[in-house]
């Protein structure tokens, strides 16, 4: 079991929530901001299986946009999702 | 240690937390929005020691009613809390 | 690769986090609330390398004031952040 933990645009973010919604995964959103351009983001987590990490990936990486950057956000363009995965002891419904 | 994080519905995350208080463990509240039905929830972080997961547990168990779900949201009646537990390599008060 | 997930004073959370971009690191800001003293606070999501982490840990702690807590918040000081360092098992740019 992992916590997949995804920092994306606000734009993108209904989009991707729908594709894994559509896809059987669950999430929850919070609302955040980005430390260099302090726009506001989103923040998702995804707890899913171990072989289904990849999938959750690429629905991620399929669904949200490669924002166009405002120049003086330095030499690498945004990516369109910044992610962590963690390992989880113990994933429950209580 | 380790880091709990749970998804509560917001009716409940007042009650969860002073549980949680009143066993001295210590908590942090975020407000977070449920990917399916879109309303507004409260996912909580607690960290905790090792052997103090399961009574961290215990007590989000028995704070956190069953509510009841618009029937739209599937066959499986939504859980109390949505809890994930994870290893802590360090947990320091700086 | 580490995710360290830092709660931080709202006073204290822009001189964190520019410390922390000055020094090359990335950084993401949620709106959290203290479950005691239920007053808004910060936390901080910083994804870095292993050998990185203490050098976040030392800008957070060297850039986080000590709050004067209010009497009533227990014979322990509040700390000037409270550090949680999760191992990571990917961490990726989509
Ligand atoms: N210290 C720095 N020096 C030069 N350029 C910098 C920089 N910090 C960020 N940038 C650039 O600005 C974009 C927006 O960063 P922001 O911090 O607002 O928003 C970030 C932040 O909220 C989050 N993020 C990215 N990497 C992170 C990490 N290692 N830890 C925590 N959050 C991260 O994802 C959002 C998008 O990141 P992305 O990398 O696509 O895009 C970044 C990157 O291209
Ligand atoms: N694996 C996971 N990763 C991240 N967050 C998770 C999660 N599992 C649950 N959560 C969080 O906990 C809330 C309650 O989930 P629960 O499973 O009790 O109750 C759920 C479930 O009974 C149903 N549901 C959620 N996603 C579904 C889906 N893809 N298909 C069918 N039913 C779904 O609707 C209820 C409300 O879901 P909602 O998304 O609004 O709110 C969710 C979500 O914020
Ligand atoms: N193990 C943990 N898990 C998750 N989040 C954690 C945590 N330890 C600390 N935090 C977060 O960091 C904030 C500051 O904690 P600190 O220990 O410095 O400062 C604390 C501490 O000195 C005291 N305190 C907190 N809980 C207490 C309790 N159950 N009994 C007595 N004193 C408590 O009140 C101050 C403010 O606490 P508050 O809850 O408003 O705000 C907390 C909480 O949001």
């Amino acid at each position: 079991k992992k916590l997949i933990i995804a920092v994306v645009q606000n734009e993108d973010a209904d989009t991707v929530v729908d594709a894994l919604l559509e896809d059987e995964f669950r999430a929850t959103r919070l609302a955040s901001t980005g430390g260099f351009l302090r726009r506001g983001n989103t923040t998702l987590m995804v707890g899913a299986q171990d072989d289904q990490v990849d999938r959750v990936l690429d629905l991620i990486r399929s669904n949200a946009r490669n924002q166009n950057a405002p120049a003086d956000a330095a030499e690498q363009q945004p990516a369109a999702a910044t992610v962590f995965v963690l390992d989880l002891e113990e994933y429950q419904r209580l």
